[in-house]
């Protein structure tokens, strides 16, 4: 089972086209095993990427080099899922009794 | 179908007999249809709510992307919620003494038990690239309309992999073999989770569809009706200018060849939990998505084309 130990989730914000640029070149680094839950288009919409932990201290450093701001929307990925997993058990046990 | 639990998320066994027992409960009803398998050999199971012979009909789909679980959960509940309206709702009792409704709850059953048991977040299919170690099409970028264009990746490894060809894709290709086999499908809604936007043609390209004015003005009345219960806030508006470009989907293709009413939901994540929304909002998440299901699919009965 894949695990996302240390995985944040980080929500980006572009202001202005040239950024949104510098991410879509983030986007391009496949070495970072980056998963873009929303790709950069606009300035409108802010852009969610899950990072591997491997990944974050790169991406971040990109990130703040260029000036663009972001903000971390899930601070561990893999404590949300234990809770959703969990969350699922005791929802189906229950209604088993 | 009324004991079954629809506030929690389940596997896709459990899901499957949530199917069983809406068909079990509404015989005269509601006919389970398989129209293919996945990849691996999974059924791919329409439920077809029908009141007679030869009708026009409206398609809706969910799970097309495994990981987006609230949209299987939230289209079970609409399955069961549809049944039982029928004969007491009196816009649902119009809408199914005209029109059939197919409802595919699990689009991606492969992608669905691989994120139940291997990869919480896998959003493609399983099929194999050849050539490559990466597993998996993104089937929304594998339908044929722009297909191959901006927003979608070439690479297998990508989330977002087009595929080698339009409807490459096992799962694609059993849906648009039936959508063309049928011939009257008159509206087609996908299902999707993140951010709450109501999209509408087009994706592969950046210009309005010949309908603009009134889908946009459909999809903004559907919002209404989906902000009544709960205040949740969409965004209406084409794929390229509400989110980003996006070539190969599903809704482009079904308004390219004709359905008119093609639309997309993409239902709400809290902006803090992606796809990983609590259990406890399943059904208000479904009950506010009906709404706006339920405005879209009124005017595709009472605007026949």
């Amino acid at each position: 089972v894949k695990t996302f130990v240390g995985h944040q989730v980080l929500r980006i914000k572009a202001s202005n086209d040239d950024q949104i640029k510098e991410l879509q070149a983030l986007e391009g680094l496949t070495h970072l095993e980056l998963d873009f839950w929303t790709e950069p288009a606009n300035i409108d919409n802010p852009v969610d990427v899950r990072v591997p932990f491997h990944s974050l201290q790169s991406v971040k450093s990109y990130l703040e080099f260029n000036n663009i701001e972001y903000s971390i929307m899930i601070n561990d990925l893999q404590t949300v899922i234990d809770s959703e997993k969990q969350e699922m058990e005791t929802d189906n046990i229950k209604e088993r009794n | 179908s009324a004991t079954f639990n629809y506030a929690t998320y389940h596997t896709l066994d459990n899901l499957f007999k949530g199917l069983d027992a809406i068909v079990l409960d509404f015989k005269s009803l509601v006919t389970k249809q398989q129209i293919g398998t996945s990849t691996e050999g999974r059924p791919l199971y329409v439920l077809k709510f029908s009141t007679g012979a030869s009708r026009p009909a409206i398609w809706i789909d969910a799970g097309i992307h495994s990981r987006e679980w609230i949209t299987q959960a939230t289209a079970l509940w609409v399955g069961y919620k549809l049944a039982t309206d029928y004969g007491k709702d009196a816009s649902i009792t119009s809408l199914l003494n005209k029109f059939d409704v197919y409802l595919l709850v699990v689009t991606n059953p492969d992608g669905y038990v691989y994120s139940h048991t291997a990869d919480r977040m896998w959003r493609k299919t399983r099929a194999p690239n050849s050539g490559s170690r990466c597993i998996g099409v993104d089937p929304n970028r594998n339908w044929n309309a722009g297909f191959g264009g901006p927003g979608a990746s070439s690479d297998p490894c990508s989330d977002s992999y087009r595929g080698p060809s339009a409807e490459s894709a096992v799962e694609v290709k059993n849906i648009a073999n039936f959508i063309r086999s049928h011939g009257k499908i008159k509206g087609f809604v996908s299902i999707h989770s993140y951010s709450q936007l109501l999209l509408f043609p087009y994706g592969y390209k950046c210009t309005n569809p010949a309908h603009y004015t009134e889908l946009n003005t459909v999809g903004r009345s559907a919002a209404a009706a989906l902000s009544s219960l709960y205040g949740t806030q969409y965004k209406v508006g084409t794929i390229c200018s509400t989110i980003y470009q996006a070539s190969g989907g599903s809704i482009d293709w079904t308004y390219d060849i004709g359905i008119k009413y093609s639309f997309a939901f993409e239902l709400r994540d809290t902006g803090r939990y992606g796809f990983l929304l609590p259990a406890t909002q399943i059904l208000p998440t479904a009950q506010e998505t009906y709404l706006g299901l339920k405005k879209i699919m009124e005017h595709v009965r009472d605007n026949p084309y």
